[in-house]
């Protein structure tokens, strides 16, 4: 039974990704680093 | 990050979560090699060390910097995370690296544009001043895998970002690879002096031709030229841009008789790994039926001067251009790679060249799609470029497509998609295919392996993921595919794409050597990625740890020797499973059950300032928690020692002053009469 052609499937929507495109919305520091505790950040 | 605390002991232990994403798991994988390629940097599967790399799945990719010495360190690699580039930037955070932006002297080469930045985002663009972060002599990187692209945070259409240096505003922001001051700077602060896996790189630029030799017992000599007449016109390294350089070697077969030959010889190597690949670039401007040969001179006990075994004859047809080839070596005791060229009996006008070699104990790729004039091919076929059919190791038949995105007037980027295509093994095959990771690298054509910045992104099938029409994605082409005809007439069935239209943009496409010459290498891999389906064991204690032993575990840094406590017993041996006493059982605070007279008992987690306790591990000590217990200890013994001190002295005065009264009222007989 002949099917539908199937289309192309991009895996980042369309869009060029960078790091910071993909944590939008994280609360992290430099958009990319974790901290420890709050006395880590202070130092 | 300044401070030796914050390296980590090589090889670095890390930890595969179930979490994680198996196309991430393998690209972390591919991630670590690119480390042992570049710089001594290797790593480790966790065999129960203090300090480990554990690498989930959560929103999002992020690190922390350096070496916290907390015991199970996290580093996430969530949706969107797996590209290599990504891993590899998170792992130089966790190695102890900040932002290229970040570094003190930042200021005198961007300009930060304080009023396109999202309201409350600033602080994303500080900076360390040179007490906390150090940049170890190197110059600032634009190039830097660690450095925010030009959008970086911005509240509108403007970079927030502008480089001094107005060439550089679309470098920043690469995510290829590490740029060659990223190595510098990771090479100097694990005082690297060699890399685990490269062996050589050879552009023959000069005259000691890289400790090559001229073989004996041969008719004729390699030589080591400019050009050649009939061709190479220029070598590979240079492309003839750099008068009065660009030397390559050749053989030639203009001359001579039938099976006249001649060996080249390379220095000599000690293989660590037991698999290599070498790689080079030839020119074949003699007759098709001249030989270039590979063979491996290996020395053992046995055989202290060495078996010639053959490896391959290079296949390539006459061309007027330089085409690649990739050996796969599996050598295990020193050895010496040797190029023997062989005169046909046609008539030739030219020879063999060689040029830009590499060697080193990598896996080579199963595939070379060699595009030839890569702008006006792309032009000519709509912007679609579908590569030649090609099959995985283990039958599966695939193309590639790299799908060019605008018009000759507007920059464009490439895509990039792999498809599987109708082949001879379908029948026998299982569909849909499931869990082969398609690897597809645009090959930075620099002649030195190490300094290559090579565009990688790979696709994983997933046997489970299922079309908008309900069909397996990755099932049987000829069910799920398009009826086509390649040029010789032969049906065949193409499948759906799964890949990206953000590959490469065109301005990165058309910077370094992606397009040397014009041409354009893909390199191609289809592996089978099933063992990354189950869990990564588990550091289990053996039975020599039912007795205790108090201990320091030592861990090697590269400068440094560190001594990580650990209380109980050290961890020694790896085996596949938890053991079953410790199924129901949980630590808290990242503890680890072990078993101990067939009982569980927590280890719980130390570092050098705190540390937990408990049957569980529940509860947390601080160095601070003991120094106040031994000062107030101190006190009190101090004070009750006083008092008591006080007290004797108070009593003896005492009585003392009793006896004296007793003495003075009745004075002693026995001195009155012996007057």
């Amino acid at each position: 039974v002949p099917v539908p052609e199937l289309k192309d499937v991009d895996v980042d929507g369309g869009k060029n990704l960078d790091i910071l495109d993909v944590n939008e919305g994280l609360d992290l520091f430099e958009g990319d680093i974790k901290f420890n505790e709050v006395s880590e950040l202070n130092s | 990050i300044i401070g030796e605390q914050y390296r980590w002991p090589i090889p670095v232990p890390y930890f595969l979560e179930d979490s994680l994403e198996i196309n991430a798991k393998a690209l972390v994988l591919e991630a670590f090699e690119r480390y042992r390629l570049k710089s001594c940097i290797d790593f480790k599967p966790w065999e129960g060390e203090t300090n480990y790399i554990s690498v989930f799945k959560d929103s999002g990719c992020y690190s922390y910097v350096g070496n916290l010495r907390r015991g199970k360190q996290q580093l996430s690699l969530g949706t969107n995370c797996d590209r290599i580039a990504t891993i590899q930037h998170e792992f130089l955070h966790a190695l102890g690296f900040w932002h290229e932006q970040s570094r003190a002297d930042r200021d005198d080469y961007v300009i930060i544009m304080w009023d396109r930045i999202l309201s409350g985002r600033e602080h994303n663009f500080n900076t360390y001043d040179d007490t906390r972060s150090s940049a170890l002599n190197v110059p600032y990187d634009y190039t830097s895998v660690m450095h925010y692209s030009k959008t970086a945070f911005q509240n509108g259409s403007e970079p927030t970002i502008v480089t001094r240096i107005p060439a550089f505003s679309d470098v920043i922001g690469q995510r290829m690879d590490f740029s060659d001051y990223d190595l510098e700077k990771l090479n100097r602060l694990y005082n690297c002096s060699s890399s685990l896996t490269f062996l050589d790189t050879c552009t023959f630029e000069y005259n000691n031709i890289c400790g090559m030799v001229q073989g004996t017992g041969d008719n004729a000599d390699w030589q080591h030229v400019l050009n050649i007449p009939n061709g190479p016109s220029s070598d590979h390294s240079n492309m003839g841009n750099c008068k009065d350089s660009g030397y390559f070697m050749h053989f030639s077969t203009a001359t001579g008789n039938t099976g006249h030959k001649a060996f080249l010889e390379s220095r000599l190597f000690y293989p660590k790994r037991g698999f290599q690949c070498l790689e080079f670039f030839y020119y074949n401007s003699g007759h098709e039926t001249d030989q270039l040969n590979i063979w491996i001179r290996e020395y053992t006990d046995a055989y202290p001067n060495g078996t010639l075994t053959f490896i391959s004859t290079v296949d390539g047809h006459p061309a007027d251009y330089w085409q690649l080839y990739h050996v796969s070596l599996n050598v295990s005791n020193k050895f010496r790679v040797v190029f023997e060229g062989v005169k046909g009996n046609g008539i030739s006008t030219g020879g063999f060249s060689i040029d830009d070699i590499n060697l080193s104990e990598t896996r080579c790729p199963h595939h070379v799609w060699h595009i030839r004039n890569f702008t006006e091919e792309s032009a000519k076929q709509n912007g679609s470029l579908y590569s030649p059919p090609l099959y995985s190791k283990d039958g599966y038949a695939f193309q590639v497509l790299i799908r060019v995105t605008g018009d000759a007037e507007k920059p464009y980027d490439l895509g990039i998609y792999f498809l599987l295509i109708s082949g001879a093994n379908d029948d026998t095959l299982q569909w849909p295919c499931s869990l082969r990771q398609a690897t597809m690298v645009l090959m930075d054509q620099n002649p030195d392996i190490r300094k290559r910045m090579s565009n990688l992104r790979s696709i994983t099938t997933d046997p489970e993921y299922k079309t908008s029409n309900d069909l397996y994605f990755w099932d049987r082409p000829d069910r799920v595919g398009t009826p086509l005809t390649f040029p010789n007439g032969t049906q065949y069935f193409r499948g759906p794409g799964l890949g990206t239209s953000a590959y490469i943009t065109h301005d990165r496409l058309h910077s370094r050597d992606f397009l040397k010459g014009g041409d354009a290498f893909i390199l191609l891999s289809v592996d089978d990625v099933t063992y990354l389906n189950s869990s990564q064991p588990t550091p289990k204690p053996t039975a020599a740890l039912t007795t205790q032993s108090s201990g320091s575990n030592t861990t090697r840094v590269p400068g440094i020797t560190t001594t990580a406590l650990i209380s109980g017993p050290s961890i020694t041996t790896v085996e596949p499973n938890v053991p079953n006493h410790c199924k129901d059982y949980e630590c808290k605070n990242d503890g680890v059950c072990t078993v101990e007279d067939e009982k569980p008992i927590c280890r719980c987690k130390v570092t050098s300032d705190w540390w937990y306790v408990g049957e569980r591990c529940e509860k947390r000590v601080s160095s601070q928690d003991t120094v106040i217990i031994a000062v107030s200890s101190s006190v009190t013994i101090f004070v009750v020692m006083l008092a008591i001190t006080l007290v004797s002295v108070y009593c003896l005065k005492k009585k003392h002053k009793k006896q004296l009264t007793r003495v003075v009222e009745n004075p002693p007989l026995e001195k009155t009469s012996a007057f």
